[in-house]
Protein backbone atom coordinates (compact mmCIF):
# COMPACT_ATOMS: atom_id res chain seq x y z
CA UNK A 1 0.00 0.00 0.00
CA UNK A 2 0.90 3.51 -0.44
CA UNK A 3 2.14 5.72 2.26
CA UNK A 4 0.91 9.31 2.82
CA UNK A 5 4.19 11.67 2.91
CA UNK A 6 3.91 15.11 4.35
CA UNK A 7 5.40 18.34 2.89
CA UNK A 8 8.54 18.40 5.28
CA UNK A 9 10.04 15.78 2.61
CA UNK A 10 9.90 18.63 0.08
CA UNK A 11 10.10 21.99 1.82
CA UNK A 12 12.21 21.93 4.77
CA UNK A 13 10.10 24.64 6.66
CA UNK A 14 7.27 22.79 7.30
CA UNK B 1 -3.71 51.91 7.28
CA UNK B 2 -5.09 49.20 5.15
CA UNK B 3 -8.31 49.86 3.34
CA UNK B 4 -9.42 46.96 0.77
CA UNK B 5 -12.73 46.98 -0.51
CA UNK B 6 -14.28 44.20 -2.77
CA UNK B 7 -16.50 45.21 -5.41
CA UNK B 8 -18.62 42.10 -4.10
CA UNK B 9 -18.56 40.20 -0.80
CA UNK B 10 -18.97 37.25 -2.32
CA UNK B 11 -15.79 37.48 -3.96
CA UNK B 12 -13.99 37.31 -0.65
CA UNK B 13 -16.21 35.14 0.90
CA UNK B 14 -15.69 32.74 -2.11
CA UNK B 15 -12.09 32.87 -1.24
CA UNK B 16 -12.64 32.10 2.35
CA UNK B 17 -14.72 29.16 1.36
CA UNK B 18 -12.27 27.51 -0.84
CA UNK B 19 -9.61 26.74 2.18
CA UNK B 20 -11.53 27.49 5.74
CA UNK B 21 -12.28 23.50 5.74
CA UNK B 22 -8.23 22.27 5.70
CA UNK B 23 -6.68 25.03 7.49
CA UNK B 24 -7.88 27.37 10.28
CA UNK B 25 -5.65 30.07 11.45
CA UNK B 26 -3.86 32.26 8.90
CA UNK B 27 -1.79 35.53 8.92
CA UNK B 28 -3.05 37.25 6.15
CA UNK B 29 0.38 39.55 5.23
CA UNK B 30 -1.32 43.17 3.72
CA UNK B 31 1.56 44.76 1.49
CA UNK B 32 1.34 47.64 -0.91
CA UNK B 33 0.74 45.11 -3.98
CA UNK B 34 -2.01 43.18 -2.19
CA UNK B 35 -2.62 40.23 -0.14
CA UNK B 36 -0.85 37.08 0.28
CA UNK B 37 -1.39 34.49 3.02
CA UNK B 38 -0.42 30.87 3.64
CA UNK B 39 -0.65 28.25 5.89
CA UNK B 40 -0.34 24.12 6.27
CA UNK B 41 -2.86 21.92 7.07
CA UNK B 42 -2.45 19.65 10.52
CA UNK B 43 -1.39 16.74 9.25
CA UNK B 44 1.28 18.43 7.09
CA UNK B 45 0.07 17.13 3.89
CA UNK B 46 -1.07 20.15 2.46
CA UNK B 47 -0.33 23.77 2.04
CA UNK B 48 -2.47 26.82 0.74
CA UNK B 49 -1.23 29.73 -0.85
CA UNK B 50 -2.96 32.68 -1.40
CA UNK B 51 -2.51 35.81 -2.92
CA UNK B 52 -4.81 38.77 -4.14
CA UNK B 53 -3.29 41.56 -5.86
CA UNK B 54 -4.41 44.98 -6.36
CA UNK B 55 -6.44 44.37 -9.48
CA UNK B 56 -8.92 42.23 -7.78
CA UNK B 57 -10.07 44.85 -5.66
CA UNK B 58 -12.10 48.28 -6.51
CA UNK B 59 -10.34 49.86 -4.28
CA UNK B 60 -6.83 49.16 -2.44
CA UNK B 61 -4.35 51.39 -0.15
CA UNK B 62 -2.25 49.76 2.40
CA UNK B 63 0.43 52.52 3.61
CA UNK B 64 2.35 50.19 5.81
CA UNK B 65 2.85 46.57 6.10
CA UNK B 66 0.68 44.45 8.46
CA UNK B 67 -0.46 40.94 9.63
CA UNK B 68 -3.65 40.13 9.89
CA UNK B 69 -3.63 36.83 12.03
CA UNK B 70 -7.71 35.69 11.38
CA UNK B 71 -9.31 32.56 12.47
CA UNK B 72 -11.28 31.80 9.29
CA UNK B 73 -14.15 29.87 11.35
CA UNK B 74 -14.67 33.39 13.18
CA UNK B 75 -14.32 35.01 9.77
CA UNK B 76 -16.30 33.01 8.21
CA UNK B 77 -19.20 33.59 10.59
CA UNK B 78 -19.22 37.74 10.16
CA UNK B 79 -18.83 36.93 6.15
CA UNK B 80 -22.31 35.24 6.56
CA UNK B 81 -23.67 38.25 7.86
CA UNK B 82 -23.14 40.64 4.49
CA UNK B 83 -24.77 40.24 1.69
CA UNK B 84 -23.12 38.80 -1.55
CA UNK B 85 -23.46 41.99 -3.52
CA UNK B 86 -22.57 44.22 -0.89
CA UNK B 87 -19.47 46.14 -1.32
CA UNK B 88 -16.91 44.70 1.24
CA UNK B 89 -14.36 46.82 2.92
CA UNK B 90 -11.37 45.40 4.90
CA UNK B 91 -10.19 48.11 7.56
CA UNK B 92 -7.43 47.84 9.70
CA UNK B 93 -4.45 50.85 11.26
CA UNK B 94 -0.94 50.01 11.30
CA UNK B 95 -0.99 48.14 14.76
CA UNK B 96 -4.44 46.78 14.56
CA UNK B 97 -5.95 44.16 17.45
CA UNK B 98 -9.10 43.99 15.26
CA UNK B 99 -10.28 44.24 11.49
CA UNK B 100 -13.59 45.92 10.58
CA UNK B 101 -15.31 44.58 7.81
CA UNK B 102 -17.92 46.96 6.56
CA UNK B 103 -20.63 45.96 4.17
CA UNK B 104 -22.40 48.57 1.91
CA UNK B 105 -25.36 47.77 0.37
CA UNK B 106 -25.40 49.46 -2.96
CA UNK B 107 -28.79 49.74 -3.89
CA UNK B 108 -30.14 51.25 -0.08
CA UNK B 109 -28.55 53.23 2.26
CA UNK B 110 -27.59 49.46 4.46
CA UNK B 111 -24.29 49.79 5.93
CA UNK B 112 -23.11 46.96 8.42
CA UNK B 113 -19.93 46.85 10.07
CA UNK B 114 -18.17 44.42 12.18
CA UNK B 115 -15.30 44.22 14.20
CA UNK B 116 -13.01 40.98 14.29
CA UNK B 117 -10.47 40.18 16.85
CA UNK B 118 -7.37 39.15 15.57
CA UNK B 119 -4.98 36.50 16.89
CA UNK B 120 -1.03 36.43 17.12
CA UNK B 121 -0.12 32.83 14.91
CA UNK B 122 2.93 32.02 15.20
CA UNK B 123 3.76 30.51 11.61
CA UNK B 124 6.32 30.57 8.95
CA UNK B 125 5.78 31.87 6.04
CA UNK B 126 7.63 29.53 3.19
CA UNK B 127 9.29 30.99 0.35
CA UNK B 128 8.25 28.46 -2.86
CA UNK B 129 11.12 28.26 -5.20
CA UNK B 130 9.53 27.72 -8.96
CA UNK B 131 9.50 23.96 -8.74
CA UNK B 132 9.33 21.76 -12.24
CA UNK B 133 7.08 19.81 -12.92
CA UNK B 134 6.71 16.82 -15.49
CA UNK B 135 3.05 17.78 -16.40
CA UNK B 136 0.94 20.74 -16.69
CA UNK B 137 -2.96 20.59 -17.00
CA UNK B 138 -5.46 22.56 -17.50
CA UNK B 139 -9.02 21.79 -17.34
CA UNK B 140 -12.95 23.00 -16.10
CA UNK B 141 -12.80 23.32 -12.57
CA UNK B 142 -16.71 21.59 -12.22
CA UNK B 143 -15.24 18.41 -14.53
CA UNK B 144 -12.33 17.95 -12.14
CA UNK B 145 -14.59 18.49 -8.93
CA UNK B 146 -17.11 15.82 -9.95
CA UNK B 147 -14.23 13.33 -11.02
CA UNK B 148 -12.28 13.54 -7.54
CA UNK B 149 -16.29 13.61 -5.17
CA UNK B 150 -17.12 10.76 -7.42
CA UNK B 151 -13.83 8.48 -7.04
CA UNK B 152 -13.58 9.89 -3.72
CA UNK B 153 -16.81 7.71 -2.73
CA UNK B 154 -14.74 4.26 -3.70
CA UNK B 155 -11.45 5.36 -2.32
CA UNK B 156 -9.35 7.05 0.20
CA UNK B 157 -6.95 7.24 -2.50
CA UNK B 158 -7.04 9.03 -6.41
CA UNK B 159 -4.50 7.73 -9.00
CA UNK B 160 -3.66 10.46 -11.28
CA UNK B 161 -1.57 9.03 -14.13
CA UNK B 162 -0.88 11.03 -17.39
CA UNK B 163 0.68 9.94 -20.56
CA UNK B 164 1.10 12.22 -23.90
CA UNK B 165 -2.56 12.17 -25.26
CA UNK B 166 -4.71 10.33 -22.09
CA UNK B 167 -5.28 12.12 -18.17
CA UNK B 168 -6.68 8.98 -16.47
CA UNK B 169 -8.19 9.22 -13.01
CA UNK B 170 -8.21 6.36 -11.04
CA UNK B 171 -10.27 4.71 -7.63
CA UNK B 172 -10.09 0.92 -6.49
CA UNK B 173 -11.60 0.41 -3.18
CA UNK B 174 -13.70 -2.00 -1.44
CA UNK B 175 -16.93 -1.86 -3.12
CA UNK B 176 -15.44 -1.83 -6.27
CA UNK B 177 -13.05 0.83 -8.56
CA UNK B 178 -14.20 3.67 -11.22
CA UNK B 179 -11.75 4.92 -13.65
CA UNK B 180 -12.21 8.49 -15.77
CA UNK B 181 -10.39 9.15 -18.92
CA UNK B 182 -9.99 12.11 -20.32
CA UNK B 183 -7.82 13.21 -23.87
CA UNK B 184 -6.87 16.93 -23.91
CA UNK B 185 -9.15 18.95 -27.12
CA UNK B 186 -9.61 23.05 -27.74
CA UNK B 187 -13.47 23.87 -27.43
CA UNK B 188 -13.16 26.82 -29.98
CA UNK B 189 -16.49 28.47 -28.36
CA UNK B 190 -16.14 27.86 -25.15
CA UNK B 191 -12.51 28.00 -24.34
CA UNK B 192 -13.02 27.64 -20.52
CA UNK B 193 -14.21 24.22 -21.57
CA UNK B 194 -11.04 22.57 -23.21
CA UNK B 195 -8.37 20.44 -21.76
CA UNK B 196 -5.04 21.37 -22.51
CA UNK B 197 -1.80 19.56 -21.53
CA UNK B 198 1.89 19.63 -21.92
CA UNK B 199 3.88 16.75 -21.07
CA UNK B 200 7.78 16.67 -20.54
CA UNK B 201 7.41 13.02 -18.62
CA UNK B 202 4.55 10.79 -17.70
CA UNK B 203 3.82 10.87 -14.33
CA UNK B 204 1.74 8.05 -12.41
CA UNK B 205 1.21 9.41 -8.70
CA UNK B 206 -1.56 8.62 -6.09
CA UNK B 207 -2.82 11.19 -3.68
CA UNK B 208 -5.48 11.40 -0.68
CA UNK B 209 -8.96 12.00 -1.71
CA UNK B 210 -9.54 14.01 1.83
CA UNK B 211 -7.18 15.89 0.08
CA UNK B 212 -8.56 16.11 -3.22
CA UNK B 213 -11.73 16.97 -1.70
CA UNK B 214 -10.32 20.00 0.09
CA UNK B 215 -9.12 21.23 -3.02
CA UNK B 216 -11.98 21.24 -5.41
CA UNK B 217 -13.47 23.34 -2.86
CA UNK B 218 -11.64 26.01 -4.79
CA UNK B 219 -13.81 25.55 -7.71
CA UNK B 220 -15.92 28.38 -7.02
CA UNK B 221 -13.14 30.64 -7.47
CA UNK B 222 -12.53 29.95 -11.35
CA UNK B 223 -13.64 28.03 -14.44
CA UNK B 224 -10.25 26.15 -14.85
CA UNK B 225 -7.93 24.39 -12.67
CA UNK B 226 -4.26 24.14 -12.87
CA UNK B 227 -2.85 20.84 -11.79
CA UNK B 228 0.75 20.47 -12.13
CA UNK B 229 2.47 17.70 -11.30
CA UNK B 230 5.78 15.90 -10.56
CA UNK B 231 7.33 12.31 -9.31
CA UNK B 232 9.63 14.76 -7.11
CA UNK B 233 7.51 17.48 -5.94
CA UNK B 234 3.80 17.70 -4.41
CA UNK B 235 1.62 18.54 -6.59
CA UNK B 236 -0.06 22.41 -7.33
CA UNK B 237 -3.62 23.00 -7.88
CA UNK B 238 -4.31 26.85 -8.75
CA UNK B 239 -7.29 28.27 -9.17
CA UNK B 240 -6.39 31.68 -10.71
CA UNK B 241 -8.07 35.11 -9.38
CA UNK B 242 -8.91 38.05 -11.65
CA UNK B 243 -5.41 39.37 -10.40
CA UNK B 244 -3.76 36.85 -8.53
CA UNK B 245 -4.58 32.86 -7.23
CA UNK B 246 -5.41 30.00 -4.98
CA UNK B 247 -2.56 27.36 -4.75
CA UNK B 248 -2.92 23.92 -2.47
CA UNK B 249 0.32 22.22 -3.10
CA UNK B 250 -0.27 18.09 -1.99
CA UNK B 251 2.71 15.43 -1.42
CA UNK B 252 1.20 12.44 -2.51
CA UNK B 253 1.35 8.95 -1.42
CA UNK B 254 4.61 6.78 -1.95
CA UNK B 255 5.05 3.10 -2.27
CA UNK B 256 6.78 2.11 1.63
Amino acid sequence: AKKQVTLARFFSQV
Amino acid sequence: MLEAKFEEASLFKRIIDGFKDCVQLVNFQCKEDGIIAQAVDDSRVLLVSLEIGIEAFQNYRCDHPVTLGIDLTSLSKILRCGNNTDNLTLIADDTPDSVLLLFEDTKKDRIAEYSLKLMDIDAEFLKIEDLAYDCTLKMPSPEFSKIVRDLSQLSDSINIMITKETIKFVADGDIGSGSVILKPFVNMDKPQESINLNMDQPVDLTFGSKYLLDIVKGSALSDNVGVRLSSEAPALFQFDLKSGYLQFFLAPKFND
